[in-house]
């Protein structure tokens, strides 16, 4: 672990009062390491590493703490706080209904995520309504409509050469006439360099307006989180992060670097392919899990 | 950065590694290859930014080349390809380009619907199975997996089909009863067809960082992997896991995904693949 390779570098400095620059320049070279081994992007590890950097050198060792366990609090707090607020929830709109747009690359678990969040709402006594707006996936259409009858949530489905931004729209009427609180747009997977389908979903949210915009993203995502998230919030504003797949082993580092670039926190995390494997998103154990 | 006798220019080098971190080869095989460079570059001459980065080229290309083996599906009859991975990885959609891909080439393929267990998985390779003009064989969902290869196995047997591929959930490799369920298939191929099946194909995703090194070796352990798919190459993330995957597991990568559609899907060929990774 971090910590263990820690100790070892500071082992032979037993007993002294500060850190000194040597001492920790060595440990932020571990630091640097275990970060890009948990897929934290490299601009992202620089500047981070950076940050520490300047609160560690000269910093006092606590007397109850190894100068490596005081490197290792600080690590912590500055990713923990990066990490942002705990429990940011989702926006309930002054007026229903409150719409909410999942949006990201595919297969990064949206459709999975707009019923988790559907039965989540259901359970807390609001009215959802699902829409099924990637027209494009062979049977999305059929995958949302299955999650909806296993949630007892509806799904409003497009008409035949319905466009997506008309499937929204319509379903904005639907959810109106049929007091809905919470309208859940589920829109199909796409590549942030794909201009056509980041235009589709740019004048979708120009025109629906909605109050909460999703970046759904896989927990095992890579180097490339970064692009990902700069170019989606370019074009929508994220309102806030869905990570999924934090159910296995991926350290999670991407969850950091879109943080940093978009400072969207994550509002929400994916725990399994059931309904009910929906959490709140801790931050002090995200840290801890991307340190390794 | 001197090295014995030899001039490297530092920033170079930093940038290079630079580029290869972002590519997603992670940081130790990075360091490492890093490492062999400063040896190959001792001997007193200069090495600036062009000689790294080709002397670089060339050692990831010598371990690419390395992972470039074709898929040779004319040795069984059917041929069955048994296709595995982590969730929404591209499975479905690569089986249905390989289906298009060998009905290309003349050849008569049978599809199984081996996800009992999400939302809509069988009516998703049902669509696909209509599109590349190929036959399934499916069960109702929630069925048991293993029951609808082995009916799949039967069936392109009787049929004299030239090749069967099979659709699996996707599972973490975390999931122990998950592998289980995985190995169970494999047993009941097996058990029916002597070399069954033929082709284990793990499908990787391009967009994934280091975990996809975790996957391999998970899934090449528990069922034996024998080839890779390499999927969304046609977003900006480089896939440069595999280069470590191909050096520690000796794995071949048979295909890459380039895009949603049916003919997006081309060979593994290491030249083009070090030529994106260095652009
Ligand atoms: N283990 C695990 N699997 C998940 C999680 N979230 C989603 N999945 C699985 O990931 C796969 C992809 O999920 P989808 O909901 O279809 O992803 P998507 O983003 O809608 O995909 P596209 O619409 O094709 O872009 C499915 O097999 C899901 O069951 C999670 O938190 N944990
Ligand atoms: N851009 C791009 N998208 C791809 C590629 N391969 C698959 N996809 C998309 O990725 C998403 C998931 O593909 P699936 O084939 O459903 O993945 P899967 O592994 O079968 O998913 P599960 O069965 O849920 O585990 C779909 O939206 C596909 O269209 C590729 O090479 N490029
Ligand atoms: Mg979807
Ligand atoms: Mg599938």
């Amino acid at each position: 672990s971090l910590t263990q390779r820690l100790e070892g570098i500071f082992k032979k400095l037993r007993g002294r009062g500060t850190l000194n620059e040597r001492d920790v320049g060595e440990a932020l070279r571990e630091i640097r390491v275990a970060l890009l081994e948990a897929d934290v992007n490299y601009t992202v590890v620089k500047s981070f590493v950076e940050k520490v950097r300047q609160r560690a050198v000269g910093a006092e060792v606590l007397a109850s703490l190894t100068p490596a366990q005081q490197v290792i609090k600080i690590v912590n707090e500055e990713l923990t706080r990066l990490m942002g607020a705990q429990g940011a929830e989702l926006q309930w709109a002054p007026s229903a209904p409150t719409i909410v747009m999942m949006c990201g690359l595919q297969g990064s678990g949206k459709t999975t995520s707009t019923a988790k969040l559907a039965a989540k709402f259901r359970q807390e006594g609001k009215r959802p309504l699902m829409v099924a707006a990637d027209i494009q996936r062979p049977a999305a259409i059929q995958q949302l409509q299955t999650l909806g009858k296993q949630i007892g949530v509806p799904v409003h489905v497009g008409g035949p050469g319905e466009s997506p931004l008309r499937i929204c729209q319509e379903a904005v009427r639907v959810a109106a006439a049929q007091h809905c609180d919470v309208l859940l747009l589920d829109t199909a997977g796409r590549l942030h360099v794909n201009t056509e389908l980041m235009e589709e979903l740019r004048e979708i949210k120009a025109r629906l307006q909605p109050h909460e915009v999703l970046l759904v993203v896989d927990a095992m995502t890579g180097q490339d989180a970064v692009n990902v998230a700069k170019a989606f919030h370019e074009a929508v504003q994220l309102d806030g992060v869905v990570l999924t797949k934090l159910d296995g082993d991926a350290r999670g580092g991407a969850a950091l670097s879109i943080r940093e670039v978009t400072g969207a926190p994550i509002k929400f995390i994916g725990t399994g392919e059931k309904v009910e494997a929906l959490e709140a998103f801790h931050p002090d154990r995200m840290a801890s899990r991307i340190l390794g | 950065v001197l090295s014995r006798g030899g001039v490297i220019d530092a920033a170079s080098l930093e940038e290079l590694e630079e580029l290869l971190i972002a590519a997603d080869l992670g940081v130790h095989t990075v360091t490492r290859l890093i490492d062999g460079l400063r040896r190959r570059t001792e001997g007193g001459e200069r090495f600036d930014a062009a000689r790294l980065t080709a002397a670089m080229r060339e050692m990831i290309g010598e371990i690419l080349r390395a992972g470039e083996a074709p898929l040779e599906v004319d040795r069984e009859r059917p041929f069955v390809i048994m296709v595995i991975g982590v969730n929404g990885v591209g499975k479905t959609t690569t089986i249905a380009k390989l289906a298009a891909h060998y009905r290309g080439e003349g050849k008569k393929v049978l599809l199984a619907a081996g996800d009992t267990f999400r939302a809509a998985a069988i009516e998703q390779l049902e669509v696909w199975g209509t599109r590349a003009q190929v036959d399934l064989v499916k069960h109702q969902a929630g069925a048991d997996s293993s029951a609808v290869l082995f009916d799949a196995l039967q069936a392109a047997r009787a049929r004299g089909v030239d090749l069967l591929i099979a659709d699996t959930a996707g599972r973490l490799h975390t999931r122990v009863n998950l592998m289980e369920e995985l190995k169970k298939n494999k047993r009941v191929l097996r058990k029916q067809m002597e070399r069954a099946p033929h082709e284990v194909l793990l499908v990787l995703d391009a967009t994934n960082g280091q975990n996809a090194v975790q996957q391999a070796e998970q899934f090449s352990r528990e069922l034996g992997v024998t080839g890779l798919a390499l999927t969304k190459l046609d977003g900006t993330a480089k896939g440069g896991v595999i280069v470590n995957i191909i050096e520690r597991l000796r794995l071949p990568v048979r295909f890459v995904g380039v895009g949603e559609g049916l003919r997006d899907l081309q060979p593994f060929v290491a030249e083009e693949f070090l030529a994106a990774l260095f652009e």
